[in-house]
């Protein structure tokens, strides 16, 4: 998964 | 972005609110716990480093700030307003709150995505925000009447991360390959600690009587 879906949660 | 994860992301705004409202308009922090709001900026500041080094959204960028804000906000109200802090119950809030923080840290520090300073650190703030809410649960235990909107604030908490659940199923429903076994564990965990409490305010709310949990 891309590090944008990893960190895109708060 | 998904409307169960903005529901949950308002969600959680709110019950925000509806605590700094609480405090600001009955001047009053009974059956508050500060060590949660301690605990709750910890993990704030944790999770959020890479506001210092990443950009996703403006909106991300602004939850992140206002939920830093609020919680320090709620602290020093409690902590320092010269009427709110004389109502805080330090007798009563007495949860060792190191017997949360210690546990979280070493876990993050075994469990993790990997072995870096802001990677542990954010580890440390997933786990820690399942545990968080304890001494705030605690203290509701022995303060007998809870006021009502401190009772809606612990139940907009739940409600949020109730919220993430559906957020983390939809997602894997609809995102081939997105896996966060470590948010989704220690998620879960949190939303089961908030079924207790769930239960009595639901039975509160239909009886139409103040809310109190068993001690």
């Amino acid at each position: 998964s891309s590090i944008f879906s990893r960190k895109d949660e708060l | 972005m998904n409307i169960f994860r903005f529901a949950g992301d308002m969600t959680h705004l709110l019950s925000i609110i509806v605590l700094l409202l609480k405090i600001n308009a009955t001047k009053s922090c009974a059956g508050v716990s500060l060590k949660t709001q301690e605990l709750y900026l910890l993990v704030f500041v944790t999770r959020y480093l890479d506001l210092l080094y990443s950009y996703i959204s403006l909106y991300n960028t602004f939850m992140k700030l206002f939920f830093i804000c609020s919680s320090g906000c709620v602290i020093w109200y409690i902590r320092e307003h010269k009427t709110v802090s004389q109502t805080y119950d330090s007798a009563q809030d007495t949860f060792r709150v190191l017997f949360l923080a210690c546990p979280c840290m070493i876990l993050a520090l075994t469990v993790n995505h990997d072995f870096t300073v802001t990677e542990v650190l954010w580890t440390f703030s997933i786990y820690l925000e399942a545990v968080a809410i304890l001494p705030q649960l605690v203290l509701l235990q022995r303060t007998k009447n809870v006021d009502t909107l401190t009772g809606n604030y612990v139940f907009l908490l739940g409600g949020y991360r109730a919220l993430y659940l559906l957020n983390w199923i939809y997602r894997i429903l609809t995102e081939p390959g997105y896996r966060q076994w470590i948010v989704w564990i220690s998620g879960t965990i949190q939303t089961a600690i908030y079924c207790d409490f769930f239960y009595y305010y639901i039975k509160s709310w239909r009886n139409n009587e103040r809310l109190s949990l068993p001690s």
